[in-house]
């Protein structure tokens, strides 16, 4: 995945993320795509939650996937994650949870009551930094208000960082891909690099969501395990989602 | 680094919006679920809509699992020892994933999987 939050010369914030899944999940030879990747597709839907007819959170969701990967909180927050590997991974804290050692929270429900219960950027900041979960993860959050935005790098039971927009020292973005910021990612994974020169070159004058759609269209950052792309604005309350295509040459991963 | 190598990577992208052309498979649909109901009911309406794709997509993983371990007995322990864990999940998402399996007719081990996806494969 590479999802990033970004501040505009207004101080508006925007938030965008590619869904990358599937990897090593079959490989189809003749259509040269990841078969589960492919099969997801058509699952991908964008969900209005609602209470008393009123919206509470909108996401982009995979039906039938009651847990949240993507959403948007209007005018309060913005919400990401992305998949952080480690060998102290998610089956253990499924062996504990079986073994009846369950206060740890399943990553994608937390998400979920993450959006649905938390009214500020703070709030749902704290939550997701300070919870116990059954497996690592990269929390992407954006706030409504300038400097709220940042990367949280949880491991189960710890944040181990948590990676702000600094404009003075002119960090007018954050940028998450699969790996810890403060390390150089795998060489043969690298979509961080290509994804902040894009950034770079694009400059804080002019970012909007198009320009976001932009850099998340450039291969590698647009891969073959792409299934869905998404833009929001939480000023505006905007969530807009495009299921994606990487036509060959492009790169597995 | 090896993976800098065009064309899987390419110049940065422009005038890609709106969005057009080959990377772009079509848009996404809305749907809007009602917090006010029973969490066994919410996803009924999408689950209809997307049954066909929803047991595709399980199919295909059952068969990556069966090619692994072809005795079928992976798929066995899903179907068997999963819902076991469901009643453990906190509310209201334990109601959630039976009414999907329910709507969906998948059963209910597959259908825990899919929503544990995430643990699993974090290694």
């Amino acid at each position: 995945c590479t999802s990033l939050v970004a501040e505009d010369s207004n101080g508006n914030l925007i938030h965008g993320r590619n869904m990358d899944f599937g990897l090593f999940m079959g490989w189809d030879m003749k259509n040269r795509s990841w078969l589960i990747t492919e099969k997801l597709k058509p699952l991908v839907v964008n969900i209005d939650f609602q209470r008393g007819n009123k919206t509470v959170f909108k996401s982009t969701n995979f039906a039938g996937y009651v847990g949240m990967l993507t959403g948007i909180k209007p005018h309060a927050f913005t919400l990401t994650m992305n998949e952080r590997f480690s060998l102290d991974g998610g089956y253990i804290g499924i062996v504990e949870w079986i073994l009846g050692n369950r206060d740890g929270m399943w990553m994608s429900f937390l998400t979920r009551s993450v959006l649905e219960n938390a009214t500020s950027y703070e709030e749902a900041k704290n939550l997701l930094a300070q919870t116990k979960l059954l497996a690592p993860a990269y929390f992407i959050l954006g706030g409504n208000q300038t400097g709220q935005g940042c990367v949280i790098t949880r491991s189960r039971v710890l944040s181990l960082d948590i990676w702000e927009i600094e404009l003075k020292l002119g960090r007018w973005y954050v940028l998450e891909t699969n790996y810890d910021h403060w390390k150089e990612p795998l060489f043969l994974d690298n979509r961080r690099t290509p994804a902040m020169k894009c950034m770079n070159q694009t400059t804080q004058a002019n970012i909007s969501l198009k320009t976001v759609y932009d850099v998340l269209s450039t291969k590698p950052v647009l891969n073959k395990l792409t299934t869905y792309t998404t833009l929001m604005d939480v000023n505006k309350g905007k969530l807009e989602s495009y299921i994606r295509d990487c036509p060959n040459p492009c790169m597995p991963w | 680094s090896a993976q800098f190598v065009p064309p899987y990577t390419e110049e940065c992208q422009t005038g890609m919006y709106p969005p057009k052309g080959p990377t772009f498979k079509g848009p996404v649909t809305w749907y809007t679920i009602d917090l006010d109901l029973p969490p066994s009911e919410r996803w009924k309406l999408i689950i209809t809509d997307k049954k066909a794709a929803l047991v595709n997509m399980i199919q295909a993983i059952k068969d990556l699992a069966n090619a692994f371990v072809p005795s079928g007995k992976l798929i066995d322990l899903v179907d068997k020892d999963l819902p076991l864990i469901v009643n453990t999940l906190p509310y209201p998402f334990n109601e959630e994933i039976k009414g999907v399996a329910t709507a969906s007719g998948v059963p209910l081990g597959e259908v825990v999987l899919y929503n544990i996806f995430y643990e699993i494969f974090t290694v």
